[in-house]
């Protein structure tokens, strides 16, 4: 039987890994995953994306590219190309993929296949759309891909932030650097006066995040056009993946 | 061993039994759930609130009574009584619960417990804080717990409309009458010029409920007040729970 691939070996012409995370599910990580993605690839970088969101893998409706599967050559995945990047889910796999199965060493094994056996030669930024959470998968998967770092999304509720806090820590115990928090769902244009207003006031929560010395990538409206691009497959590139990016690098 | 008393036995006393449910998590169920409660005492009945909710019993702290532990007497637990009601949660009785070791049978058990062995004589009017979810355990109590009805609460986007569309049908079919539709965090109030704007345009998903007879019973506005007072421990009751209980009845 093969030598089975440590990760660090895995996807090695890929020249920066950048792991896109959250605390908790509905934040809109997938939807900011997609975002940075393709703001990479219209900064002209070569693209990649790995949709290890295992238990939703949303990315292929998120590109318009559900209906496509990967084809494979020499024993590897050939990613699918869609708006300009190269993309991989579990969600191209598989039909109606039951998330129960998915639980502990079953997961990270999952993921590590993604990453071993899908031919990333054309990519040299490779963006990780991780699972919710900050437990076992996410601390695997952040030990063994040697990512360059990690972005944590969140909404400005107290109950995600204190999920993005805790992801904070997570990282930076398995020493992987914060590149900063993304605020998802957080202000909102009103359709009458057009003035944009925060939804929540800044409290307590992103006061411990200036301490704790997070980078607050940006905020993102809550915008029906960005669920609705992200339904139909003709995501919206916002502003913000630029300085995420730019941060990044 | 003593015979196990059937749902359809418990709490004989109480005149109606409503189950507040929801599709998914995190659409403000158990914000709900207190609100029509402390509404319907506000009215002058008799309230029982049993958090069922044993994932993330919020309730206890939604009432500022965390630290509350119920009594115990003539083998039944009694109530804790709070803010006009009378409360029951697995919150009360554990400590940092693991919410792992509550799969199907053992959590419709922990539930049936809640209602069996909890001195209800006090109450007329019980209302029921579901786990989130349509599943197995969601069924099994509707089932076994004889209710009054049923109330849905959502929020405006499409994932969580479907969730709670995929309710209405769970429901039905176990003929639990579905009394209505509550929709949160469905509109904001602009600070600037104070007018309330749908944040989500009514779409497909609200003309299905809509086409399934579902009764809207109300929005209620997307408002930090209601996340603080929620953590707190002092509800906000908003105007809709009214409308809610006039229409149970
Ligand atoms: N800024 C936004 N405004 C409105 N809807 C959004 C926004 N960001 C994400 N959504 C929607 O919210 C839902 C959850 O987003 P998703 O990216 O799948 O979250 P996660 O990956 O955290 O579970 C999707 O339907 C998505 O289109
Ligand atoms: N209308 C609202 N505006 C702002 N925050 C809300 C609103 N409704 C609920 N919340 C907050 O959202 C979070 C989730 O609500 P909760 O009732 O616990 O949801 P669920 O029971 O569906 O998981 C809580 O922090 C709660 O205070
Ligand atoms: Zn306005």
């Amino acid at each position: 039987t093969a030598k089975r691939p440590l990760i660090e070996d895995l996807a090695p012409g890929v020249r920066h890994k950048i792991i896109v995370a959250s605390g908790k599910g509905g934040v809109g990580k997938s939807t900011v995953a997609v975002n940075l993605a393709l703001g990479l690839a219209a900064q002209g970088h070569r693209v990649g994306l790995l949709d290890a969101d295992i238990y939703g893998p949303s990315v292929p409706t998120m590109l318009g590219v559900a209906d496509r599967r990967p084809e494979a050559t020499g024993g590897k995945l050939l990613p699918v190309s869609a708006h300009g990047i190269q993309a991989v889910s579990l969600g191209f796999l598989t039909e109606g993929l039951n998330p129960i199965i998915w639980r502990g060493p079953l997961a990270s094994r999952a993921i590590e296949q993604l990453l071993a056996d899908v031919d990333w030669s054309g990519v040299d930024e490779l963006v990780l759309d991780l699972p919710p959470g900050t437990g076992d998968i996410q601390i695997s998967i952040a030990q063994k891909a040697n990512p360059t770092g990690a972005i944590i999304v969140t909404t400005p509720q107290d109950v995600a932030l204190i999920d993005a806090i805790r992801g904070v820590h997570m990282f930076r115990k398995v020493e992987v650097p914060v590149i900063g928090v993304v605020e998802n769902m957080s202000t909102f244009a009103c359709p009458h006066c057009g003035r944009e207003s925060n939804i929540f006031p800044r409290g307590a929560l992103h006061h411990e995040l200036e301490r704790l010395e997070v980078p607050m990538l940006g905020s993102i409206p809550i915008d029906p056009a960005v669920a609705a691009g992200g339904d139909r497959g003709e995501p919206i590139v916002s502003a913000h993946p630029d300085s995420a990016a730019a941060r990044a690098y």
